[in-house]
């Protein structure tokens, strides 16, 4: 151990141990988190170079057979607890996205929340089993945050009860959804429903791409790469163009909007059905901005207890960077940061999950403010936390910029939740809306 | 703001707006007078937080309404006055963080997790203040010369946490595969882990790399 950490820990006027329970939320979840990251870095099986010495493809490659071991060893373990699947996913991939995170981010639930006990039959299970991968298909390369503006149509012909998807532009064209290059089979795909002549808005579809054992596209299906990125490289951001292409009536998820044989649209209860899911993911996002910011924080104060630099006294050796008022100053507030936004993204989990029972229940009073409120902590938060990551790796000189450093895989793979999931400062003016009407 | 205004009773994290009917919240506040009495006091400066919040949404929206009342349409009232509904949107989530980190000491039991943690709290609770000064002086919640005192504070704060700073990032709990890389080991062996990290670098598969041969060989010998 190096002799300085040894000092600093000594010095300490607490027991981390306290800490980590309170950020946990009990000892019992720490033992329990702890004894599933063992599971992971005990197995020989997920053990693997360094994905910073990996080409983009060799990434890619790595990141699916992972999931596919992942997958399998969840089901040995006996691993069905949300939380706990979050744990050992996280685990396996060192928080960096996979080709399957849509697929279990938002494909299932989105089968478990939007669609009728009929289409449960049919599609969970074999998603489940992952003979369907699938993804979910909202923005388009035009279009985004402002969902009215989204262009892909899904047309209702009542003499072959089916649906007609179009991309009718280039600018509609699906583009971004993770795992959609060349991972999944199947997407859930937002699409302005037209029927009897009227738009209806957006709706979503379970819609097959890919031949179920050839993987090739399926025709009237154009799907690809949408090519490198700043980071993400173990994903598969895709493409996909549809010329009308057929499918069902009975694939468009109809638990609270349907299309009847005839055509006739019968709408929903409420429209706020679908913050659900939202304010989930905006959620999660402010729990990712809380573990980013601790991540970056961990290397850098750390090291800048390790590091000796410059002169305090003069003809004294050189002291550690860490007893510098500047070092402190750059470091300490985003550490309190850190603090602050990991109570804040356990707050907003356990506020989502009490109101998710009130929603099943049909009361939906207290999800407007939640839906507000998680849009503005997701824009606050993400911004906050990825200005912080930079400056946590510029506190660490010049070996801050290294692939050694881990830095640079941390920023790279976070900045992009300031856009994805709704744009920051459409966020914040969302949120504004809501503070208006308030 | 608007239910507020038709004295509708809210709820939840935006229930300080039901101040705004009771006008207990002014656009300019009188000037000189401070609402934060001890920088200290962790209660009121979430108060301070909620006020800054209060007062920037009040100023936001009274800027919507009277472009409103001065014919514009609602779309370009709203948009027109956007700059200001976003920075009022930040105090609004600003406050939210301070409120619920300072909420949250109250469920820590251990006396001394407990202290370092105030301090934490603390230090994050003056120092967003520090970087937000315009709003807080502009609304009356703090007068000038708390601002030094807010500066030496930080200041001081630093000074306690230094001997805490590793044990603090320790308790996030992360193991050296979680962090990507060899800066942040939990032994502190960096250098010489970061020197067999390098060694395995794919670069370094051959000691002389195949362009060597193919490109610089060949010009220096025409040259």
């Amino acid at each position: 151990m190096n002799p300085d950490l040894s000092r600093e820990r000594a010095a300490a006027s607490f027991n981390p141990e306290t800490i980590t329970y309170v950020l946990d939320g009990s000892p019992e979840r720490t033992r329990r988190r702890r004894e599933i990251e063992n599971l992971v870095t005990s197995d020989p099986e997920f053990q693997h170079e360094d994905p910073n010495f990996l080409s983009r493809s060799e990434r890619y490659e790595l990141a699916i057979k992972k999931s596919a071991l992942m997958v399998q060893k969840m089901r040995q373990h006996g691993i069905s607890d949300p939380e706990e699947i979050y744990w050992f996913k996280s685990f396996v991939h060192q928080g960096r996205p996979e080709p399957l995170d849509l697929h279990l981010g938002m494909f299932l639930p989105t089968l478990l929340n939007q669609a009728t006990p009929e289409q449960q039959d049919r599609f969970f299970m074999p998603a489940w089993n992952l003979e369907i991968i699938g993804t979910y298909a909202q923005t388009e390369m035009g279009h985004g945050t402002h969902l009215r503006g989204l262009e892909t149509t899904a047309t209702y012909d009542p003499s072959t009860q089916e649906f007609i998807l179009n991309s009718p532009t280039v600018s509609s064209l699906k583009w971004w959804p993770g795992g959609l290059g060349k991972t999944s089979n199947h997407a859930v795909v937002l699409a302005q429903l037209y029927t009897q002549g009227e738009c209806k808005g957006l709706h979503a579809f379970i819609v097959p791409i890919r031949h179920m054992s050839t993987h090739e596209p399926l025709p009237g299906v154009t799907v690809g790469d949408i090519g490198p990125k700043f980071g993400y490289d173990e994903t598969d951001n895709g493409f996909l163009k549809f010329d009308k292409f057929r499918i069902p009536r009975e694939n468009m998820l109809m638990k609270y909007a349907q299309v009847e044989q005839d055509g006739k649209y019968v709408k929903p209860l409420s429209d706020k059905l679908t913050y659900g899911t939202m304010v989930f993911i905006r959620s999660m996002i402010v729990g990712d901005s809380a573990l980013c910011l601790s991540r970056a924080c961990t290397i850098a104060v750390r090291y800048s207890a390790v590091r000796h630099q410059s002169e305090i006294r003069a003809g004294e050796p050189e002291p550690q960077i860490l007893d510098f008022q500047t070092q402190q100053y750059k470091l300490f507030p985003l550490l309190a940061t850190a603090y602050a936004f990991q109570f804040v993204g356990s707050y907003m989990s356990q506020t989502y999950h009490r109101i998710t029972g009130d929603i099943q229940q049909g009361n939906l009073s207290e999800l407007p403010e939640l839906h507000a409120l998680s849009a503005g902590l997701k824009a606050f938060t993400t911004w906050v936390a990825s200005y912080g990551i930079e400056e946590c790796r510029m506190a660490c000189g010049g070996h801050g910029y290294s692939c050694s450093s881990g830095i640079p895989d941390i920023y790279v793979t976070f900045t992009p939740a300031c856009t994805y999931e709704g744009e920051n400062t459409v966020m914040m003016l969302q949120t504004a809306r809501f503070l208006f009407k308030s | 703001y608007t239910a507020a205004l038709s004295g509708e009773r809210l709820g939840g994290m935006v229930s300080y707006l039901n101040d705004v009917s009771s006008q207990r919240v002014q656009a300019q506040p009188l000037a000189g007078q401070s609402l934060v009495m001890d920088i200290n006091d962790l209660g009121s400066l979430v108060e301070a937080y909620k006020q800054r919040a209060a007062w920037l949404i009040v100023a936001a929206c009274k800027n919507v309404q009277s472009d409103l009342k001065r014919g514009k349409r609602k779309e370009d009232a709203w948009n027109k006055n956007s700059v200001d509904l976003v920075q009022a949107t930040e105090a609004h989530c600003h406050y939210v963080v301070v409120k619920l980190f300072v909420d949250k000491l109250s469920e820590v039991l251990d006396v001394a997790a407990l202290r370092i943690l105030s301090t934490l709290c603390l230090l994050y609770t003056l120092h967003g203040i520090s970087r937000n000064t315009g709003d807080f002086l502009q609304a009356g919640l703090l007068a000038p010369v708390q601002l030094e005192q807010i500066q030496q504070r930080i200041k001081d704060l630093l000074v306690v946490i230094r001997p805490n700073a590793v044990a603090l990032v320790d308790a996030f709990d992360y193991t050296d595969t979680q962090l990507g890389g060899v800066l942040g080991r939990y032994d502190g062996n960096v250098y010489e882990n970061m020197f067999e990290w390098a060694k395995k670098s794919p670069l370094n598969k051959t000691q002389v790399h195949a362009s060597f041969h193919k490109y610089l060989k060949p010009l220096q010998s025409k040259l």
